[in-house]
């Protein structure tokens, strides 16, 4: 019988070891995490999000994600280890069980399933959907750049060809859409947090234009904490700030979407690479990101529990 | 399954918003194939960047000439690639 104990966290793993996954964690923890299904991928993949909730109806809710970007293998393995360690921390930590008795947190593990099975069939160094665009050779939209938020502004490629293609339209990608969905139909989301590797970063909006967002004084004091609790684990340094002054104009982003459709607590994490080693960070490196982004996460989830508006 | 033997990542460090519009540019070359695992975004802030083997004399020789400095990220891809590979084998037996 499989169980929680026996995976390994310190691995890559493939799509279908992770999907089995997620149906061990359920049924390790049946009172607090289940599984929900919130689409398909354009290869009609089923889109898995795990939900933890200890009961009510409709409660503010986090969203987290990894793996948008399919190459960025470090992310999903973080994932996997973030959502096994809220399963077990939860009536033990005070913090993980004050926010899962007031709110729910929805957590997609492998937010491009497609792109993740080609990486490993085909092409490591995928990046975006594997969905087919009409009139070019070149396959796959970069999902980070095909929300309804500066759709298509600079920041972002018209060629099908280019890593940064948005799209033909904003939301054409179903892994895309199928959140976009999820979280205007939830209706209660408070906090959207998408995580990407690598480069050390903690982003907030905007990406697409120049403007400081409403709330950045907050969002950018809340992120100093963050990167600090975060480099204490393991000397990590991070930097932070707003998408578009920390590295530079990114249209059709997650977290601009996000912020603008009332999502006040909207951040990118890019995870480590430390060194020299980019998207190919070796699995011994897994365990360490995780346990230095955990505290870094929990900043912001308890700052969001804190502060529900 | 696509192969990276030879391809190496350079880290590249543009001086000015002048070598950053080179740089960009040259990741605009269909010919070159050149691939950003991390875009170029401002002066002094390294960039790094997959070059495909058979266009990496073409690469240096443009870096070189507009004294864009870079070093060598990653020797060869595919055997980082290997690697990984072998260690999730092993993972997988265990």
């Amino acid at each position: 019988e499989r169980s929680t104990s026996t995976f390994d966290f310190a691995s890559y793993h493939t799509l279908d070891e992770i999907y089995d996954w997620l149906d061990t964690l359920v049924a390790d923890h049946p009172g607090l995490v289940s599984k929900i299904q919130i689409g398909q991928s354009y290869e009609n993949r089923p889109l898995y999000v795990l939900k933890f909730s200890t009961g009510g109806s409709n409660r503010p809710a986090i969203w987290l994600d990894t793996g948008i970007h399919s190459r960025e293998w470090v992310t999903q393995a973080t994932g996997v280890w973030t959502a096994n360690k809220l399963a077990e921390e939860y009536g033990q930590d005070p913090s993980v069980t004050a926010i899962l008795d007031s709110m729910d947190i929805f957590f997609e593990i492998v937010t491009n399933p497609d792109g993740y099975a080609f990486t490993h069939s085909s092409n490591r160094m995928w990046r975006k959907t594997r969905s087919i665009n009409a009139g070019s050779s070149c396959v796959g939209v970069d999902p980070n750049r095909n929300w309804d938020a500066g759709f298509g502004g600079s920041g972002s490629s018209s060629n099908p060809c280019s890593e940064t293609y948005h799209g033909p339209y904003a939301h054409s990608e179903s892994e895309v859409k199928s959140i976009v969905d999820f979280i205007l139909g939830h209706g209660n989301v408070k906090a959207v947090i998408s995580i990407h590797s690598y480069s050390q970063m903690l982003m907030f909006p905007y990406g697409y234009k120049r403007t400081a967002a409403p709330d950045y004084e907050e969002l950018n004091e809340l992120a100093k904490k963050a990167v600090n609790d975060l480099a204490a684990v393991h000397g990590t340094e991070y930097t932070y700030g707003s998408i578009v002054d920390t590295i530079y104009m990114a249209a059709g982003t997650t977290v601009d979407w996000a912020y603008e459709n009332g999502v006040k607590y909207s951040y990118t994490f890019e995870l480590r690479d430390r060194g020299h080693y980019g998207f190919l960070l070796p699995s011994s490196q897994i365990i360490p990101t995780a346990t230095e982004t955990w505290p870094a996460l929990m900043d912001i989830m308890v700052h969001v529990q804190q502060h529900l508006y | 399954e696509q192969l990276f033997v030879g391809d190496q990542v350079l880290r590249v460090t543009a001086s000015d918003e002048e070598q950053i519009a080179l740089l960009r540019a040259l990741g605009e070359r269909a010919d070159l194939q050149v691939d950003f695992w991390r875009d170029p975004t401002k002066p002094g802030h390294p960039a790094d960047l997959r070059v495909p083997f058979p266009s990496l004399q073409a690469v240096k020789i443009f870096l070189e000439s507009h004294s864009i400095s870079y070093s060598i990220m990653i020797e060869d891809v595919q055997q980082l690639l290997d690697e990984e590979k072998k260690t999730m084998m092993l993972s997988r037996q265990l």
